[in-house]
């Protein structure tokens, strides 16, 4: 079946949050598939993180504002000490 | 600001760098001229001296490279992560990598070479990411014409924590 419009970007939406907390907030990168929810807060963890860095509203959710912020070009350097 | 951790910094006031390659993009005498604005914005505040040196390796090595450039940080590819630095250090310690398929330029188009390296060379001194919005250390890339740039206090503030102030 076609995947919903939505779906799609929810994924894309995801895969861009991950990425750039593994980039710059340390987050670890996914090796244990079978432990999701054990991950699903660390990516809430360190998308706060990330919130508070920027002056952002501390949702621990991907909004627009934080979307936005992590669209934009940046330093590759990590905003926290690894 | 904030500095990287474990409070890195260069044992020596005269330090040297060499531009080990250039981007097609731009002239290289507009590559050299970006760069030592950029050197000049940490020297002109800190008694901090920088020297060009050639066939040697020198304390800054800048060079543009492209995704996998074996140092564990791959670029990716036009606009997301522009450049990478390291803090000061012997071998990799203070080198600038640029990544070469960015629209790098001197103007305000693309991406301005002048404002990123002049905040890669922050990190190569030892600072991290500030998160005040207007400082040269804040992560997210934004254009300032060249030749209006003041570097701002919290910037100024960070790196006269570092090294002191200017002896001039």
């Amino acid at each position: 079946f076609p995947v919903a419009l939505e779906a799609e970007d929810e994924g894309k939406t995801l895969q861009l949050v991950e990425s750039y907390l593994q980039n710059f907030y340390d987050l670890e990168r996914d090796h244990q598939p079978h432990l999701r929810n054990k991950d699903k807060n660390a990516l809430v963890a360190k998308l706060k993180e990330m919130q508070a860095f920027f002056g952002l509203e501390v949702t621990g959710k991907p909004d627009l504002d934080t979307l936005e912020i992590m669209k934009k070009p940046r330093c590759g350097v990590p905003d926290v000490r690894q | 600001y904030v500095f990287t951790a474990g409070n890195p910094k260069w044992k020596r006031n005269n330090l040297t760098y060499r531009i080990l390659n250039y981007t097609p993009k731009m002239r290289q005498a507009d590559v050299d001229k970006a760069i030592r604005k950029a050197l000049s914005v940490w020297s002109n505040v800190t008694p901090l001296t920088f020297q060009k040196v050639e066939n040697e390796v020198a304390d800054i090595m800048i060079s543009f490279e492209y995704r996998d450039h074996r140092d564990n940080s791959p670029f990716d590819g036009p606009n997301g992560q522009l450049a990478h630095a390291f803090q000061p250090g012997e071998g990799i310690g203070g080198d600038v990598h640029l990544d070469e398929e960015e629209a790098w330029t001197k103007n305000g188009e693309g991406y301005n070479l002048f404002i990123v390296i002049a905040h890669e060379l922050g990190h190569s001194l030892g600072l991290s990411h500030s998160n005040d919005p207007g400082a040269l250390m804040y992560p997210s890339y934004s254009y300032t014409d060249p030749n209006e740039f003041l570097l701002p206090q919290d910037d100024i503030d960070g790196i006269q924590a570092i090294y002191g102030q200017s002896n001039a």
